[in-house]
Parts: C-alpha cells; structure tokens; sequence
C-alpha cells in the first residue's frame, strides 16, 4: 500500500 | 528518480558542502548559527538509521554519508575547532531549540506512518527539518547581517526544498499510489518559512543592495 512505500528519497 | 529530485538532493548537497568548505577555508563560522546545524546533524541521523539495513541504491547510500558527514563535521567545526569555534556568534544564537526538538518528537509519536522505532524516528526526522532553519533566520534578523556564507546557504536550502515539491507533484503524476502526507505537509511548511527570506533575498540582489531582514 502507499504507507509502507520505501523511503527512496533523501 | 525524476529531475527535480536529483537537482534538489544536488543543491541540498551544495548547500551543505558548500559551507563546510567555506568554514574550512576562511576558519571562520561568523553568521552561522549552531543550534541550526545540530538541528540538521540530528535531523539525517533520526532519519538514516537504515542506512545499513535498507539499501534503496548506491547513489542513496552515498549521499546518506555525504549529508551526515558534512553536518557533523560542521557541528564539529564549530564547537571544536580552536580558531573557528571563537568565531561562533554565541551571544547571538540563542534560540533554545530543545522547544522545537521535544513538540517534533511528540507529534511523531502521535502521527507517524507505523508505530515503531524506526518509522517514529523518520517521522521525527520529517518535523524537525521543517523547522531547523528557525535558528539560523532569528540569527541572521538579529545580526542584521547577511554576509554571504549565510545568505547562499539559507538560499540554497530554499532551492532544495522548492525542488523537492516539483518533485513530489511529478512522482504525484506518474506514480500510482505516491502519497507521502506527512513528508508534504511537513515540506511545505518548512518551504514556507523560506519564502519569506527568498522575498528580502531577492529584492536585495535585485537592488544590489546589502540584504537586510525586517527586525
């Protein structure tokens, strides 16, 4: 789901 | 990875390498502001804890180190550092940020994306650079002073955040199912906070006259 996106950005 | 992300990681870069350097080189720290720099190394420290659990790419990796590097090399600098810590403007920097440090972990521990350590900490991680530039702009209101290690730091680090909306609206476009509330929410606030000095710095570039922030 949209909560768990990885954290790709800085 | 689209092109305003990278161009903002890159002028993020900039801004923080950017005044390292600089402090290195003139062995001065004279307009910066401490508390705001601490803000910041605390700031990559709560929010790269999975620097080596969760691997997204090199160029991820990379600029994790680079980011935790500088900032803390500069922390270092300035209160370490025998030549550059005299420099420091202590009577000036006062801002006590613990009052902004305490509320931004309060409310990641009340709005955070899952509750547990990791997830609380980059949320706090989120809050806490929406505001850690508050010191250095009271600094630079006091001080009245804008000479321009300060004003191209604080400059770019509105470029970087202006980026990382265009960003957020393209990856919003192309990708199903991009939603990031706390980070936009968060981002735009901290965004807001620098429109205000873009105003002055602009308007004094513009005139070519000495930047001066309203007391």
């Amino acid at each position: 789901g949209c909560l768990d996106a990885p954290k790709d950005e800085l | 990875m689209n092109l305003f992300r990278l161009a903002g990681d890159m002028t993020h870069l900039v801004s923080v390498v950017v005044l390292l350097l600089k402090i290195h080189t003139i062995k001065s720290c004279a307009g910066v502001s401490l508390k705001t720099q601490e803000l910041y190394a605390l700031v990559f420290a709560a929010r790269y804890l999975d620097l080596f659990v969760h691997f997204v790419s090199l160029y991820n990796t990379v600029m994790k180190l680079v980011f935790l590097a500088s900032s803390f090399s500069i922390v270092w600098y300035m209160r370490k550092h025998k030549i550059v810590r005299r420099t420091y403007d202590r009577e000036h920097d006062t801002f006590r940020h613990h009052f902004i440090v305490l509320p931004c972990l309060v409310l990641a521990l009340l709005i955070n994306e899952r509750f547990t350590f990791r997830e609380v900490m980059w949320a706090f991680s989120i809050y806490l650079e929406a505001v850690a530039i508050l010191p250095q702009l009271v600094l630079l209101q006091r001080t009245r002073n804008i000479d321009n290690l300060t004003g191209q730091y604080v400059f770019f680090l509105g470029a970087y955040r202006v980026l990382y909306i265009l960003n957020w609206i393209y990856r919003y476009f192309t990708e199903p199912h991009f939603v990031h509330w706390i980070s936009w929410i968060a981002g735009i606030v901290q965004t807001v906070l620098y429109a205000d000095f873009f105003y002055y710095y602009i308007i004094s570039w513009k005139n070519n006259v000495k930047l001066e922030l309203p007391a």
